[in-house]
């Protein structure tokens, strides 16, 4: 059964496509066969793979109208459930189906991946629910700026509610702090009040601000094949083996 | 009768808030009466004009739960229409409530106010949408960063369903760049795919980074009170003068 590892942070622009892409790529590199799920219906994770026009999108797999083998791309490099704009209609839907929780999970089962990434939207409704009733572990990419913990309890209370029933085991892995930089009294201020919060725990491994993470997207390549000596590769990298250090011991 | 200006954009950290505050400010400099209206459940823009605790929020006026006079706060500079976390409950009440486009702009009609500015969600939904239907010009801050103008199409088409019936007068006064710089070639290259798009226009002004732009909402201040010699109070001074010239000529 793979390990599934949704990326999630109702804040806009923090870095969860930027994460999902390199997390995955960083876990290839080291021999893990990996899929990559795309929730978010700006498709930003698609469109960073070099995929242009998916033929099918997650809302019609999970509504049964398309199945795994027709919506599933497989690149060179990638696997990936793919998104597309449409994807805003089916979550209408699904915010209307009772149990829709379940859907994604189901369709995650016996699939033969070591680890499934789902890059999640920047909402926490129905899409996001789903991601984290079928996932192992979360993870919250969140930036260095003023007021971007605001948000963070709605994300733990969404958490909680799957918790409650539908997904005991779910786990935060940790707080990623994203395009950091300590130096800065923003960076510092967010730091410690995340530090002093005792139901949250930070990833030790920061990833600093580096244009070739946006770069890399443009060419459909991870950050490993487009600047493999960036500090972007080697933060992502470091912060790789802490996500797997972590998780095998907890 | 008011004129009344959105700031939206459904992707997250393009510069809403900032926008909102500080255009709000600049009109005051100039003497215009300005009211300030917070339609985003992460209440930063509530939150950068130093109100910790609003009594009632934008949701319970809607709603008619409770009065102009009890939700108004009128501060020694700013006159608010504050925010609070209900508003996600409230969004989705409205979501099922007809005709809830209407609530906001009836709201409107007769406040003693040259200009109201409206705060708006990176969100599509029906907080949007009533600001919209309530709105003379609609103004969308975006970033130089890839994939910063994916999601624009489906601004659009709101604010053609907007103008279809409910608000036919509604413009765009224009796209807003933010931390901008055409130097680098993410800044080029969204500058470019908009200047090809026939229908939107961007204003000649644009924000660059400011590190001012962020702190001065830890302080509860406008950048003209924070920091009036900086490069983002000159900015905002002069994209708030080619507002002006451009919205009284059309
Ligand atoms: N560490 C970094 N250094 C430089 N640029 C970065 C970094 N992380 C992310 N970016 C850039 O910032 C922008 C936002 O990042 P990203 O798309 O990963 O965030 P997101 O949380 O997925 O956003 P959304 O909420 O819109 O889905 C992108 O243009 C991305 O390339
Ligand atoms: N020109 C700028 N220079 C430096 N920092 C900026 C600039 N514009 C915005 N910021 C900072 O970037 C962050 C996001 O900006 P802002 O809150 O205005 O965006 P937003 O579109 O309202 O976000 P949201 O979608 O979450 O409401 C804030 O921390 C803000 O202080
Ligand atoms: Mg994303
Ligand atoms: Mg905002």
């Amino acid at each position: 059964r793979p390990i599934t590892i949704s990326i999630t942070n109702n804040k806009g622009g923090t870095g969860k496509t930027t994460t999902a892409l390199n997390l995955g790529a960083a876990l290839q590199k080291k021999g893990f066969r990996v899929l990559l799920i795309d929730l978010d219906a700006q498709g930003n994770l698609t469109l960073a793979t070099g995929c242009r026009q998916p033929r099918h999108h997650a809302g019609e797999l999970l509504m049964d109208e398309a199945s795994w083998e027709e919506t599933l791309i497989t690149g060179p490099t990638v696997h990936l459930i793919p998104a597309s704009r449409m994807l805003l209609s089916y979550e209408h839907r699904l915010n209307a189906e009772p149990d829709s929780g379940y859907l994604l999970r189901e369709q995650l089962e016996n699939r033969p991946y070591d680890y499934v990434i789902i890059d999640c939207p920047p909402s926490l409704g129905a899409l996001t629910f789903g991601a984290l009733s079928a996932t192992d572990w979360f993870i919250v990419p969140m930036q260095g700026e003023n007021f971007a913990y605001i948000g963070l309890d709605e994300i733990l209370q969404c958490a909680a509610k799957v918790r409650r029933r539908i997904n005991p085991g779910i786990k935060l892995a940790g707080i990623l702090m994203n395009k950091f930089d300590l130096r800065t009294k923003f960076g510092q201020s967010v730091y410690q009040k995340l530090s002093a919060n005792p139901s949250v725990r930070v990833f030790n491994s920061s990833i600093r601000q580096d244009i070739s993470l946006m770069e890399c997207t443009a060419f459909g390549q991870s950050i490993f094949d487009y600047a493999p000596n960036s500090r972007g590769a080697r933060d992502l990298m470091n912060f790789c083996d802490e996500f797997l250090q972590y998780t095998n011991q907890h």
